[in-house]
């Protein structure tokens, strides 16, 4: 997602959070925050771009071969690095540190909980695991509206954009508030599911890659070839994904 | 509920 997307994950996420996880998550976040997770959920597509930080730019993504509708870790995720990989990952140095203080390894626990909080978000955008041809529709020229741009960025932020603009005053705040009153009333049979994981793991991102590639085969690309002109009739029947998804997303981060 | 299922994990006992 672009910045907007991932405040609104996190902002949403901390309206979910336990009592020892707002304590932990206090002690963790940099001074900068200001006690706000949703105030550094965009941190790593800020350094992505930098030299000592290059490597972590493949852990936003999935490497979908092109045309397949499925996921499989093994497959996709080689070598564990991508968004699944790194979710595991994170998990694993932030438990290390929960369940036993006296870990040999200390990792940088700041970084971790900022890069999961980030890639659980990532995870839940269909065109991150999309095609790897086409490198998940950024190189899948479309206009939105009159503007020209490309189908990863529509689904990272023009579809957001617009309906911030439409339907919520062109307020971040009043579409989050939207989103978590729909999860009060509209989506509260599904939050006790979407919480939870199978096998008592800890996290589960594998099943949140297969739904994202399913979404981007069945949503993202169709009537989306290069050059289309995208407008109403796709972005009102892709909002609902959208919401559905940064809500989802919001609701198991946390 | 991914970060509320790590913070609550409780320590292990340290071994003896």
């Amino acid at each position: 997602w672009g910045d907007d997307g991932h405040y609104a994950v996190c902002k949403i996420a901390q309206g979910y959070f336990e009592e020892e996880t707002v304590v932990a998550v206090k002690k963790l976040l940099p001074e900068y925050a200001g006690g706000e997770l949703a105030a550094v959920c965009s941190w790593p597509d800020d350094i992505k771009k930098l030299p000592q930080w290059r490597w972590t730019g493949a852990l936003h993504f999935a490497d979908t071969p092109d045309f397949k509708c499925n996921y499989e870790y093994s497959r996709d995720c080689p070598k564990d690095v991508c968004v699944t990989g790194a979710i595991f990952n994170y998990t694993n140095q932030l438990l290390s540190a929960s369940e036993n203080s006296h870990s040999i390894v200390h990792y940088n626990l700041t970084e971790a909980l900022m890069f999961l909080s980030h890639y659980m978000g990532d995870i839940h955008q269909p065109l991150h695991e999309g095609f790897l041809g086409d490198l998940g529709g950024n190189r899948v020229k479309v206009n939105w509206y009159s503007q020209e741009t490309n189908l990863h960025r529509v689904w990272d932020d023009m579809i957001i954009d617009s309906a911030r603009e439409t339907y919520y005053n062109s307020s971040l705040s009043i579409m989050i508030q939207s989103l978590q009153a729909k999860l009060k009333y509209g989506w509260s049979n599904d939050v006790p599911s979407w919480k939870s994981c199978p096998l008592n793991q800890k996290a589960c991102p594998n099943p949140y890659a297969s739904e994202s590639i399913d979404l981007a085969c069945k949503y993202a690309y169709t009537n989306a070839t290069v050059g289309t002109t995208l407008g109403d009739y796709y972005f009102l029947s892709r909002l609902p994904v959208v919401e559905k998804r940064l809500a989802q997303d919001g609701i198991r981060l946390a | 509920a991914t970060l509320n299922r790590i913070f609550s994990a409780k320590p292990k006992l340290a071994r003896a």
